[in-house]
């Protein structure tokens, strides 16, 4: 049965969908069978694997009734598959309002999938709105990507209150799959304090790999490939297949 | 009669909360005076600038019909006041939905007090939901930072898409007010190609001044303080100023 990871953090620019771009790669090369689900209206997740021009996309699942099946593509790498997004997405919020059961479209539409992927990485929008909601609730787990910063560290207490409140009336099973440090600069102090006042939050929840802040991984996007694919050598791709394992570990997996 | 600017990208993490800060408190030290409108849930510009506990918020004037003047606060620099948030702003997305004249809320209780303030700045969140077009509808011009970044070049599109619609069914008056690249590192040729490309594309409309990446920006909000109060000699305070100016110079005050 496949595990259904979101990555969530409604703090802007955090690293969100580049780890799920390149956490899912790097579980694609492990031979685990991943899909990305991307329900960010921005479609970083989907032109950051060199996709454009969809349709049918997530909104016509959440919105149109549409096949989940008929929505997943293939990737240029094996074990990897995508349920791509476009900018309709922003009106599936408004329009999701009306609708019964709105917190669970999503949780209702992707549960038929989950027994052909090892994991499902659904990548959210920075906000806390109700296409985050849908995401937490089709979730069995969530990855808190924290960018070693002062604002990135002031929003975990809404998010935490958001997770607790989604677990208590809508998901009692969902739980933190890890906290991850991304963009962390040796040089700075401010990295080093942040990071040890995570450790002090969040314990053994946090993952011992940290991202560093590598160019190659803000390059990889503009070619439309993941790291492995751009520079399988650099610091972002070492730190990413790290990262993968120490999933797999904490899933059983190896 | 002050000019309102808000600072909107839907893309997280560009430097919107940081720029409407740093910019609003230069904009003081020339004498102008400044209101900072903070129409994000995340409170990330109320925070940066070492305040807390918020009530009234800029939820009760939209939502619960609380008198403008009420949520105004000073701020430890003359000539600098804000328009507080907090957490319950996230409920005015929904709550909003059902009201008529939902767009234009906020451009009504704001009108009253642009006679007061030489500068209205209005931080929004990193979505193009409806907080973000009650910022754009009660707006003169938008501010558009720009990291010097893949994602942030991709969303531009329908960035301009949603001030087109804005511009033609709610607001006609509103205009680019300027394009700021923001955490810019000479190091990268990413960061040298994005400004090519966005200089390309905006001609004019792009400032001169450009925002480096200066960890003293990044460290600041976290004692509460703009980059002004905490280390004035910085890279980061140093190019604030000059924007300043030059924002000033292309609104005929200097
Ligand atoms: N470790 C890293 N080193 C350098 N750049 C990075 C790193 N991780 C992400 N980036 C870059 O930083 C920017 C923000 O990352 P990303 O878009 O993944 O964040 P996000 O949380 O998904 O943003 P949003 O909130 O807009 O969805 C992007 O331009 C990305 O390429
Ligand atoms: N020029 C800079 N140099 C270094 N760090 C910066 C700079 N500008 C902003 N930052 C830092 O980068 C992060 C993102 O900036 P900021 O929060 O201002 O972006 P934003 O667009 O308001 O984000 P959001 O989309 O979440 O509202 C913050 O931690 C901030 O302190
Ligand atoms: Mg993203
Ligand atoms: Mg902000």
């Amino acid at each position: 049965m496949g595990k259904t990871i979101s990555l969530v953090n409604q703090k802007g620019g955090v690293g969100k969908t580049t780890t799920v771009i390149n956490l899912g790669a790097s579980l694609a090369y492990y031979e685990q069978k991943c899909l990305i689900v991307d329900m960010d209206p921005q479609a970083n997740a989907t032109s950051g694997l060199g996709l454009s021009n969809i349709y049918p996309s997530v909104y016509d699942i959440l919105v149109k009734e549409a096949n989940p099946r008929e929505v997943i593509r293939s990737t240029d790498t094996e074990n990897l598959k995508i349920m791509a997004s476009d900018i309709s997405l922003v009106g599936a919020e408004v329009e999701l309002v009306q609708t019964k059961g709105r917190e669970t479209q999503l949780k209702r539409k992707i549960m038929s999938l989950k027994s052909d992927y090892d994991f499902i990485l659904i990548d959210a929008p920075p906000s806390l709105g109700l296409l985050t909601v849908n995401t937490l609730v089709a979730s069995d787990s969530v990855l808190i990507p924290i960018q070693a910063e002062f604002y990135a560290m002031e929003g975990l207490g809404k998010l935490l209150h958001t997770i607790r409140s989604i677990q208590r009336e809508l998901n009692s099973r969902l739980t933190i799959e890890g906290v991850l440090l991304t963009m962390y600069d040796t040089r700075l102090n401010l990295s080093h304090e942040v990071t040890e006042e995570v450790r002090k939050y969040f314990g053994e929840k946090v993952y011992n790999v940290i991202i560093p802040r590598n160019v190659k991984l803000a390059e990889a996007p503009s070619y439309g490939k993941h790291i492995f694919a751009y520079d399988n050598r650099s610091r972002g791709a070492l730190t990413y297949k790290e990262l993968a394992k120490e999933v797999m570990e904490r899933n059983g997996k190896t």
